[in-house]
C-alpha cells in the first residue's frame, strides 16, 4: 500500500524542501522505492537534485495540463524518482483556477505510477493556493515540517483549516501523520516552548525527532546531494534517518 | 521625498517581514515617519504587530479592490502606521489577474497618503505574483533580504529578471537598493562564501553590515514587538539600526 505523503507549509522557508529531499533519501537507504514530485514552481527541490529547470523539456507542468502522461516525465536521481518542477508551473495555477474538478488532476495523473512505489513525497510551495489543494487531494498523509520559532502556531493552525475543508470536499481519508521539528534549536527556550505548544494547542503529534539545525544541512545543496551523504554521520543526517524510521513504522 | 521600498524575495523565510517590521522601527527611532504595507495574504506582518487578521473591519485587500480608500485602513502600531493584510487578499489576487493595469492598483491608492512619510516599506509574499508585482511598480526602490545559503543565488537570480520586466513594462525608475544578509552566520564558510558571491554574480551590492541570527530576533514577535524594543541592545539590534543608517545615506 503505498503512502503519497504532502509535506506541506504555507510559511516559508520551514525545511519542506530539505525534508522531502532528505527523507527520500533515507527510505531508499532503507531499500523502500521512493518519487519525490516537485509542485512548487520555484523548483528547489528539482534544482537540489542537479536538473536546470529551465533546460527541462516537460515537467510537472505538462503533466497538469493533461498535455503528458506523469511516466513521461519522471526522472531519476540517484536511488530515487523525481517528477520534476519548472516556473511554468506558475501558468498551471492560473489555467487551472477556473476548471471543473481543478484539485483532483494531481491524484489522476499519479494513479497510473503509484503502485510502483512505496512512498511518493510531494514537495509543496509556501501557498494554500490550487497547487497545494493538488498536493492535499491526491495524498493519504500530510506531514508537516515546522520551526519552532514564534510564528509556526498561526500556521499550523490554518494549514489544518485548510487539511479540514479537503476531508469535507475533496479528500476524506486524509490524514495527519504528524508535525516535524526542523532546523531545531534545542538550547533556546523559545525552541522547546513552541515545540510543546504546537502538539497541545493543535492536537497533532510531533513525530521524534527533531531535526537540529546544522551548517551541514545548509551545504548540501550545494554539493548537488542531500545532508545524508554530505554528511553521512551528522547529527541532522542521524535525526533524518530516525525520522525516516518513524515514518515507517506508522505508514 | 518619499521612499517607497519593497522588500521581496520569492523564497520563503528569508526575514522579509522581520526586516520591514524592525527597519521601519529603526527609522522610526530616527524620527523618520515610516508606513509599512503588509502586501501578504498569511499577513505574518499584521499579526506581528498585534492585530489579528481575522478580526480587522477593512484591510489591504478592500483598497486593492478599491472599495476603501488606503486612508481608511491604515491603523498606528507605536511610531510606525501600518496598513494591514488578511488572508482575504488572496482573493484579490485572483480577482485581478485579468483585469486591465492590474498592476498599478496599489501605487495609485498609495498616492494619496504618499508625502505623509518619509518611508513607505512593502512587505511582500514568497512569491512573484500579482501581488509583489504591484509591490514592485509602487516602489522607487527594491530591498533583497536573503539568506547567506545555498539555494539564494537561484532566487535573486530570479528576482532580478522580474525587477528588469517591472522596469520595461510597468516602472522605469526602479532602483535596487541592495541586498540584505538576513540570519547571517558569519562564522561558517558557507555564510562568507555566498555573501561574497551574491554580490559578484548578480553585480548588486550587498549592503552593510549583516544581520546576525540570534534567538532574540526569533523571540520577539511572540512578545509583539520587533528586537529593537525586546532585546535593544543586542547585536541583531545594533545590526538593523546600522543598516537602517546606511539606507538613509542612500535615500
Ligand atoms: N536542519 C537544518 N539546518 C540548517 N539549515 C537548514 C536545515 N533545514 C533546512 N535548512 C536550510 O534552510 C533553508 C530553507 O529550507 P527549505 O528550502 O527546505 O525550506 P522550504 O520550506 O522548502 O522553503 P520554501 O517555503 O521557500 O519552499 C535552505 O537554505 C535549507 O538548506
Ligand atoms: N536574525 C534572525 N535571527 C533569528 N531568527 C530570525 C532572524 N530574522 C528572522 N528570523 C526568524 O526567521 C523566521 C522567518 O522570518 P520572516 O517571517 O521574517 O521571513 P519571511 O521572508 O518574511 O518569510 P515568508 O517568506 O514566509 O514571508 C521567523 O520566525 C523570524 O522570527
Ligand atoms: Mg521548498
Ligand atoms: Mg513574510
Amino acid at each position: 500500500m503505498t503512502s503519497v505523503i504532502a509535506v506541506a507549509n504555507q510559511k516559508g522557508g520551514v525545511a519542506k524542501t530539505t525534508t522531502v529531499h532528505t527523507l527520500s533519501a533515507a527510505l531508499a537507504e532503507r531499500g523502500r522505492r521512493v518519487l519525490m514530485v516537485d509542485l512548487d514552481p520555484q523548483a528547489c527541490l528539482t534544482y537540489e537534485n542537479g536538473f536546470d529547470p529551465d533546460a527541462l523539456e516537460a515537467s510537472i507542468h505538462d503533466v497538469m495540463l493533461g498535455r503528458t502522461k506523469l511516466d513521461d516525465v519522471i526522472v531519476a536521481t540517484g536511488d530515487v524518482d523525481l517528477v520534476p518542477s519548472s516556473i511554468d508551473l506558475a501558468g498551471s495555477e492560473i489555467h487551472l483556477l477556473t476548471k471543473t474538478g481543478r484539485e483532483f488532476v494531481l491524484g489522476r495523473a499519479l494513479k497510473p505510477v503509484v503502485d510502483e512505489y512505496d512512498y511518493v513525497f510531494i514537495d509543496c510551495a509556501p501557498s494554500l493556493g490550487i497547487l497545494t489543494l493538488n498536493g492535499l487531494t491526491a495524498a493519504s498523509d500530510v506531514l508537516i515540517p515546522f520551526q519552532a520559532e514564534t510564528l509556526s502556531h498561526r500556521a499550523v493552525g490554518q494549514l489544518l483549516e485548510t487539511i479540514d475543508d479537503v476531508r469535507v470536499y475533496t479528500n476524506e481519508n486524509l490524514r495527519v501523520l504528524g508535525a516535524v521539528a526542523t532546523m531545531y534549536d534545542g538550547r533556546t527556550n523559545l525552541g522547546k516552548h513552541v515545540l510543546a505548544e504546537v502538539s497541545e494547542v493543535h492536537d497533532i503529534e510531533v513525530l521524534p525527532p527533531p531535526i537540529p539545525r546544522s551548517v551541514k544541512v545548509a551545504e548540501a545543496p550545494g554539493r548537488g546531494r542531500s545532508v545524508l551523504t554530505h554528511a553521512r554521520r551528522s547529527k541532522s543526517a542521524e535525526a533524518y534517518r530516525s525520522l525516516a524510521e518513524e515514518i515507517e513504522r506508522r505508514t
